[in-house]
């Protein structure tokens, strides 16, 4: 039996909408310690992990493993029939056909419940091995989300280089360039503004705007992005959650 | 002109 209740149905939305447009058929898998999923778009280019840890709800039960298998697009329609204040809990039975959303309004005494039809997904699991990056960054994730629309604007693809002291992302298309360039800071008073830069080796990346598009949706999840990145592996975004995460495994665009 | 690499080849099937 799993029984996982969200404190806010936001929460949950908010994960959903981060990834629910690069990717439709998820296999959600709910253990003692918390759920876990991971899905590949159709052109096997990005990858997103998602961990939501016992600590991110507010009740958590699960006696026995069990693999849900969600149509992201029939679940984001469910989701929206709730309030973000109301409470959520998903629950299903060991050998389930259908999970049950259950949204309550405790300060009104409104429950409403749906019930979604669970799919049985064929996917590949692709296997992360820890990797070694060169440069991680840490950044508001508005900053960021706003930096890849601009310049996604300009062309297909998206240039980072990082060097010592510098972030810089480029774009050049037909019609002209764009650039922005931002320098590592430390703001005391909202420590969530900061930008931090630990630098091994210098990177010259490029990475399909379309792609970055759909992971910057996840900056409602979090104030905050962790960027990786690696001359050598996929590209690794993170936002974080209270307890858990959503992460984008992002392969780069080579030369010819 | 440069090409988009696959996650394939850098994650292996489970």
């Amino acid at each position: 039996m799993l029984e996982a209740k969200f404190q806010e149905a936001s929460l949950f939305k908010r994960i959903i909408d981060g990834f629910k447009d690069c990717v439709q058929l998820v296999n959600f898998q709910c253990k003692e310690d918390g759920i876990i999923a991971q899905a590949v778009d159709d052109s096997r280019v990005l990858l997103v992990s998602l961990e939501i840890g016992v600590e991110a709800f507010q009740d958590y039960r699960c006696d026995h493993p069990v693999t849900l298998g969600m149509d992201l697009s029939s679940l984001s329609k469910i989701l929206r029939c709730g309030n973000n204040t109301d409470t959520l809990t998903l629950i299903a039975d060991d050998t389930p056909d259908a999970i049950i959303l259950l949204f309550e309004d405790t300060k009104k005494d409104r429950i409403s419940e749906y019930s979604l039809k669970l799919m049985d997904i064929d996917a590949d699991f692709l296997k992360i091995e820890d990797l070694q990056y060169d440069t991680t960054l840490m950044m508001p994730s508005a900053e960021f989300s706003k930096t890849v629309r601009d310049l996604s604007q300009l062309s297909d693809s998206l240039n980072i280089l990082v060097t010592k002291e510098t972030i810089k992302f480029v774009a050049t298309g037909d019609v002209g360039s764009g650039s922005v360039i931002l320098k590592p800071f430390i703001n005391m008073e909202n420590p969530d503004e900061s930008i931090k830069l630990d630098m091994d080796q210098p990177v010259d990346l490029t990475f399909g705007s379309k792609y970055l598009q759909d992971i910057v949706k996840g900056s409602a999840l979090s104030n905050k992005i962790g960027i990786r990145l690696s001359s050598e592996a996929p590209a690794l975004f993170q936002f974080d959650l209270s307890s858990g995460f959503l992460q984008f495994f992002l392969a780069p665009k080579f030369d010819d | 002109k440069k090409k988009q690499s696959s996650l394939l080849s850098f994650f292996s099937k489970k």
